[in-house]
C-alpha cells in the first residue's frame, strides 16, 4: 500500500458516498445515469468475486463489500425506490455497445485464460468506459448538479491517483499491469474535459454547464 | 512475477 492508492480508495469511496447520500437525501436521481451505475455494480461484482476464494487483507476485504453494497443500494434506488425520478429520456446510452466489444477483448487480451482473470479482466476494462453513459447524458441535458459534479471529480481523481500508484509501484517494487494501466490512462482521459470544466467552473462557485 | 496470483489493488 502507498500514498496515491490509499488517496485513490478513499476519492473512490468518497466519490460512491457523495452518490449514495445525494439520492437518498434529496430523494432524487436526477442527472444520474442508471446505466453507468448497472456498469460499476457489474465492475464490482466481476472484479471481486475472489471475495470468496482468496483473503488478502482485512482493509481489501472491507472496501470490496462497501463498493459492493454502495453500488447495488444506489441502482436499487435510481431503478426501485426513487424510480419517479429517474430520467430515463436523457440516459439513452447503448449499454450492449460497450458490454460486447469490451467482453470479446478481454477474452483476447488478459494475463491468463482462466474463468477469475478473464472477469477480473474484463471489469477492468469496463470500468475503464463505465462512466460513458453518464458523461453522455451531462452533455445531453447540458448541465449537472453541483453534487453531480462533486462525484464525477472525486471519481476521475481516484483513477489519477492510482496511475501514479503503479508508477510508485513500478519503481518501487518492479510491479506493473499492463492491461490496469492501459485501461486506468482510457479511464482517465475520458474525464480530461470534465476536470477542466470542473477546475475552470464549478470549483469558482458556477454550475456546471457543457457548451451546448 | 505472476500477476494473476493475486491483484491486491481494488
Amino acid at each position: 500500500m502507498n500514498l496515491f492508492r490509499l488517496a485513490g480508495d478513499v476519492s473512490h469511496l468518497l466519490a460512491i458516498i457523495i452518490l449514495l447520500l445525494k439520492i437518498w437525501r434529496t430523494r432524487s436521481c436526477a442527472g444520474i445515469s442508471g446505466k453507468s451505475q448497472i456498469l460499476f455494480a457489474l465492475v464490482f461484482t466481476t472484479r471481486y468475486l475472489d471475495l470468496l476464494t482468496t483473503f488478502i487483507s482485512f482493509y481489501n476485504t472491507t472496501m470490496k463489500v462497501i463498493y459492493i453494497g454502495c453500488s447495488y443500494a444506489t441502482v436499487w434506488m435510481i431503478y426501485a425506490k426513487f424510480k419517479a425520478t429517474y430520467d430515463s429520456n436523457h440516459d439513452t446510452f447503448r449499454m450492449e455497445f460497450l458490454v460486447i466489444p469490451i467482453a470479446a477483448l478481454s477474452l483476447l487480451v488478459n494475463h491468463d485464460f482462466a474463468p477469475l482473470e478473464i472477469l477480473w479482466t474484463f471489469s477492468i476494462y469496463l470500468e475503464s468506459v463505465a462512466i460513458l453513459p453518464q458523461l453522455f447524458m451531462v452533455s445531453k441535458t447540458g448541465e449537472a448538479e453541483t453534487i453531480t459534479s462533486h462525484y464525477l471529480f472525486a471519481l476521475g481523481l481516484y483513477r489519477a491517483l492510482y496511475l501514479m500508484n503503479w508508477i510508485w509501484r513500478f519503481f518501487a517494487e518492479g510491479f506493473f499491469d499492463l492491461i490496469a494501466i492501459v485501461a486506468g490512462l482510457v479511464q482517465t482521459i475520458l474525464y480530461c474535459d470534465f476536470f477542466y470544466l470542473y477546475i475552470t467552473k464549478v470549483l469558482k462557485g458556477k454550475k456546471l454547464s457543457l457548451p451546448a | 512475477h505472476d500477476l494473476t496470483a493475486k491483484h491486491d489493488e481494488l
